[in-house]
């Protein structure tokens, strides 16, 4: 369903350049659960972004189920990316003056489809899930971190992408509701979601399928994880 | 050095109150290294955010260095507490159109006593300290998440505070260079430092010499660590 070809990242910054990817070559099929693990800056949040079509590439080619990302229109991006994924992300990017609620029902609000049924009821279920049940009414910064990283988790899942791409979700969470949150994406992988989970908790990586290391924005490693 | 006697912490919500924290009796001397450990909303960052004086308790005594804090008046607190504490904020809390190394000076901004010495070779060699010698000039939001991480961090230390309270400062840093932000907690320790760092993994709490363990609001158990 994803397939990167020589996919690189790089920024000018005055005299240097930063090499944040350097020609990675990822094949993903539909139903894999795979975590992505590397050192600090290895470039993981730099291809987690253009996997999710939020980033471009700055040479190389991204294949999403069979057409390239390139060839789509500025209109088509947004509600294409909108529809496909479901997106944690590192820095959690809950809007401020907004509840948790109201955060975890805004992808819906893009479901002209329909597909999800009532925006609320949804949003609600998703925040249960992550144990958010008593704290839908709290504005963000009346959450404690690891709350803030569960309301970004239900946001991610509320309408039911085909890809869930999670940036570090368990950061902020302790051991338990980590392995709660876990046992959730192995459950909806179950239910048939594609999940990419960059992580830096051998536990979290060790619940996956398969395991990717990058290093100085390459792929390193490519392992199945035996049951 | 830190003594709490009943601290507690509510916030009216509606109809409910979040009781954040509930009765803690807390005592710190001089020089200890202490992890505070606790499920996801437990309270370490609100009892974190009131040592470091960034917020008061709605009842309860807070004795630092053997004087009450409330007893100190409006214009005394900044200063005092830029002087005694280096926090690392759960979320980084950097300015967004500052480089890393302006982000990293700022305390020193407030250091008239001339304690530490030239402000720019501070925070260039505090950086150093957190692998980011190469990254100094970039803003935070062409960092890394772990680099943001970094860069709090060596904003902690720059000042050389009597005093570093750390907000899980290791969560989005892999495993080597998680060890390595331990390390230099463990000699700053040596040196003299009083550390109290939140933490969700077990591995940074192993390096300490006590560990505290939080649960709905209330201090739930405290043992020394086994060397
Ligand atoms: N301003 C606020 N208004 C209402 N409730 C709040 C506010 N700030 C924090 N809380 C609540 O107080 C509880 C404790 O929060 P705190 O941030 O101390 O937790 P924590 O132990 O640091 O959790 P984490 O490990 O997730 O960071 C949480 O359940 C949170 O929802
Ligand atoms: N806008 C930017 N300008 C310049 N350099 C950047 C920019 N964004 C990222 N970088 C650099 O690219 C590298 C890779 O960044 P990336 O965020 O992908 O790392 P990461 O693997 O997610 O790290 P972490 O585990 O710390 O989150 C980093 O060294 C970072 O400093
Ligand atoms: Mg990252
Ligand atoms: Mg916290």
């Amino acid at each position: 369903v994803i397939e990167t070809r020589r996919l690189t990242k790089s920024y000018q910054m005055g005299e240097t350049i930063v090499h944040a990817l350097r020609d990675v070559d990822f094949m993903v099929e539909t139903e894999e659960l795979i975590a992505v693990m590397g050192a600090s800056g290895s470039g993981k949040s730099t291809l987690l972004n253009i996997l999710g079509c939020l980033d471009k590439p700055s040479s190389g080619e991204y294949i999403l189920e069979g057409k390239p990302v390139s060839e789509l229109g500025k209109k088509e991006y947004a509600p294409f990316r909108n529809e496909k994924f479901g997106f944690v992300f590192q820095s959690f990017n809950l809007l401020p003056r907004t509840s948790a609620l109201e955060n975890v029902e805004l992808p819906l609000v893009y479901d002209r489809a329909g597909r999800v049924g009532k925006p609320r009821r949804a949003a609600e279920e998703a925040l249960r899930r992550v144990g958010l049940g008593d704290r839908m009414h709290h504005m963000p910064n009346q959450l404690s971190g690891g709350e803030q990283q569960r309301v970004a988790i239900a946001r991610a899942l509320v309408n039911n992408p085909a890809i869930i791409l999670a940036d570090e979700p368990t950061g902020n969470l302790d051991t338990s509701t980590s392995a709660d949150v876990m046992t959730l994406f192995q459950e909806l992988n179950r239910d048939g979601m594609t999940i990419i989970v960059v992580t830096h908790d051998p536990e979290i990586a060790e619940c996956a399928k398969r395991i990717v290391l990058m290093r100085d924005g390459r792929i390193h490693g490519d392992n199945q994880v035996s049951a």
